[in-house]
């Protein structure tokens, strides 16, 4: 059940561009373009373009000479992992990178020299032995390795780490992004952007912000360590062997009264749910069994019955304790204030206000008004001679009632309310003492059954 | 929705996060643009991608075949003022309109519900026992006037909240309904007039709910749509 891809790390909408003459283009199945480039010993990559189907093998990678990445949204560039890795699996014999120093620092050989050192490796198409690059044409088991170029020092190995060692996890390893391809008992991993031999929901374009790459080992739903889906059709999925952290984990703002974005970070004692249902402490497995045991997610604080989010939901949350209902928001917990401090006032609405602010309630940078980008306004000098709007000045040139705005230099963000607040004693008229009739112009309906139809 | 029936609410979408868990409620106000609250998101520039709004199902848990369902991407999350706690979210493409799909309307600027019109919440939240957990439950509610509710939440009411009555039974929304539309009927229309907000018990007998205003922030919603 493995797929030939497996031996490739992919680059979404990238394309190698170089200057040497370019390969034909192949219609066939990526795939099978795999399989094709994987048996070539000239083959180091490839281009599927996913709009003509067309495969394109590649004599070359991203570290070769005169090469250069461009993006290109009809082409993801498939390279052989043995190329790109920095680290080593297993003896490191497929190793293919560029490091070209040994552990203590000795510059390494040319392969193609017989001076200072004299050896017995010929150059062959299989055993990658380029330039002065390290390998491990002989197996050796502490990984790749070269003769130097020290005449005292015939050979050293290069010190490449294994992948296992090369990053280390923190917490339970979601934010793991190593390149160990396979689990704790050896099993290859499958690849993500696969459906076979498992179907499975983490596909990686749903889950951007957790790197589901290639086939690496990945947590994206807090289980306790990284783990892949593997390629044995028996073997459904599998925790991966990857070291811990061992130096103090990065300090995190942690909050007590409130809490920013998720609120994975959130250390408060609110202990009932949004409507006050006590929440279970999460050592007891009743009413409701759960994986959260607080042992298995030390760095989560699972600690008494608090609200906490040890599973990247959208807010802090908890069991409850009432058997019919598994768990449940704190959405009462306040979410930190992440408006920037305010600089000045304005009157009204704010439609006469000339100061200089220049930046949202966010802290983003306003967009000057004549400018088309990042954003073509509908709002701008022209349309509204009237209303000053010089620079990147916040305005309100259509009597906004939340006040003064502008367009922001954020792609995300089309506009936004300005960093400026009503001016002390600026009393806004109240809108309940108008209750005049109210013309409805616009309607929503549905059908509802007539009674007399329900028999 | 708690004291509700199973009901028909076809301007009220689940949203559901990459795992396809509803965990908020929200209104349908124009094919691409859904409003919903400020609590249920983790930021106004969250990647949403994976995030969905369910339309058209009246389960909780829809089969993978009902042919109702539309489940469509969330596109983009834009925040309200500040004081509004309010986001509209961008669909990934238009919602195509259906007896089980529709729109609801806005009401006028600035305008003030009467005391008493009829109103109704719905919701796949919490049912606390009541209606049916396993589908869309519809409760309904009067309005009352922002003087009276002053009165009964002791002076704790914004100009930007609206209030229903106090019921001798438990009627309201709860966990998982937050979001979610309060819906008045007027001059035969069916009007967004109030945005469920996450409060601190679940429909308490005697006592009113409170909602968002959203006729004042309905000058910021079309302009959202204008310039978006």
């Amino acid at each position: 059940q493995r797929s030939p891809l497996n031996g490739f790390q992919r680059l979404k909408a990238t394309q190698l561009v170089y200057l040497s003459h370019q390969r034909e283009e192949l219609s066939m199945g990526v795939e099978e373009c795999a399989r094709q480039c994987a048996t070539l010993l000239d083959c180091r990559a490839f281009h599927y373009n996913w709009q003509s189907h067309g495969c394109q093998l590649l004599p070359l990678t991203q570290h070769s000479p005169q090469t250069q990445l461009q993006r290109n949204v009809h082409y993801d560039l498939y390279q052989k992992k043995g190329y790109v890795r920095n680290c080593i699996m297993g003896d490191g014999s497929d190793y293919r990178g560029t490091q070209s120093v040994t552990e203590k620092g000795k510059t390494c050989q040319a392969w193609r020299l017989k001076f200072p050192h004299d050896h017995r490796f010929p150059i062959l198409p299989h055993n990658g032995l380029e330039e002065n690059y390290c390998r491990n044409p002989d197996h050796d088991k502490r990984g790749p390795w070269c003769y130097t170029t020290d005449p005292a020092i015939r050979h050293q190995s290069c010190g490449i780490k294994k992948c296992e060692n090369a990053v280390c996890m923190s917490c339970n390893g979601e934010d793991y992004r190593g390149f160990v391809d396979q689990t704790e008992s050896g099993i290859e991993c499958q690849r993500w952007d696969l459906q076979h031999p498992h179907r499975h929901p983490f596909l990686p374009n749903k889950y951007p912000e957790k790197d589901l790459a290639d086939n690496y080992c990945r947590n994206p739903d807090s289980s306790e360590r990284p783990w892949c889906y593997t390629i044995d059709p028996a073997k459904e999925r599998e925790y991966c062997n990857i070291r811990k952290c061992t130096e103090k984990n990065r300090h995190l703002p942690t909050s007590t009264n409130c809490f920013r974005l998720k609120g994975e970070n959130y250390r408060g004692s609110v202990n009932v749910t949004t409507s006050g249902i006590p929440c279970q402490r999460w050592d007891s497995q009743t009413p409701h069994r759960h994986h959260f045991l607080p042992e298995k997610y030390e760095c989560k604080d699972l600690k008494e019955n608090y609200c906490r989010n040890p599973d990247g939901s959208e807010a802090p949350w908890c069991f409850t304790t009432l058997p019919n209902l598994r768990m449940a928001f704190c959405f009462q917990i306040k979410r930190c204030v992440d408006d920037v401090e305010v600089e000045d006032c304005y009157h009204g609405n704010g439609e006469e206000y000339q100061g200089t602010v220049s930046k949202t309630r966010k802290g983003i940078t306003c967009q000057k008004w004549k400018d088309q980008s990042p954003h073509r306004p509908q709002v701008f000098p022209i349309k509204f001679p009237t209303v000053r709007l010089e620079e990147n000045y916040c305005r309100n040139p259509d009597n906004d009632s939340h006040g003064p705005w502008c367009y922001t230099m954020d792609h995300n963000t089309q506009f936004d309310y300005c960093a400026i607040k009503p001016c002390a004693g600026d009393k806004k008229p109240s809108i309940l003492q108008n209750t005049e009739n109210v013309v409805f112009d616009q309607c929503g309906r549905r059908e509802d059954r007539a009674e007399s139809r329900l028999r | 929705v708690v004291g509700g029936t199973p009901g028909n609410s076809p301007w009220t979408v689940s949203i559901r996060n990459r795992e396809g868990v509803h965990f908020c409620g929200g209104s349908l106000v124009k094919e691409q643009w859904v409003i919903s609250t400020r609590q249920c998101f983790s930021s106004c520039d969250a990647d949403l991608s994976g995030y969905e709004v369910w339309l058209g199902t009246l389960f909780k848990n829809p089969g993978p075949n009902d042919p109702d369902k539309q489940a469509i991407p969330i596109n983009k999350i834009v925040c309200g003022p500040s004081e509004s706690l309010l986001v509209m979210l961008k669909l990934e493409r238009p919602a195509i309109l259906n007896q089980r799909v529709a729109l609801i309307c806005l009401p006028p600027e600035r305008y003030i519900v009467p005391a008493n019109t009829q109103c109704e919440i719905a919701g796949w939240g919490d049912t606390q026992g009541t209606g049916n957990p396993n589908v869309l439950n519809v409760a309904k509610l009067p309005i009352m006037s922002n003087y009276e509710c002053k009165i009964l939440l002791r002076d704790r009411l914004k100009e930007s909240e609206l209030c229903t009555a106090a019921l001798r039974i438990s009627v309201g929304a709860c966990e998982g309904d937050f979001g979610g539309p309060l819906a008045c009927l007027t001059h035969d229309c069916w009007v967004l007039e109030g945005v469920i907000t996450p409060s601190r018990v679940c429909a308490s007998k005697d006592r009113p709910s409170t909602f968002i205003r959203v006729s004042l922030y309905v000058d910021w919603i079309n302009k959202v749509m204008k310039l978006s």
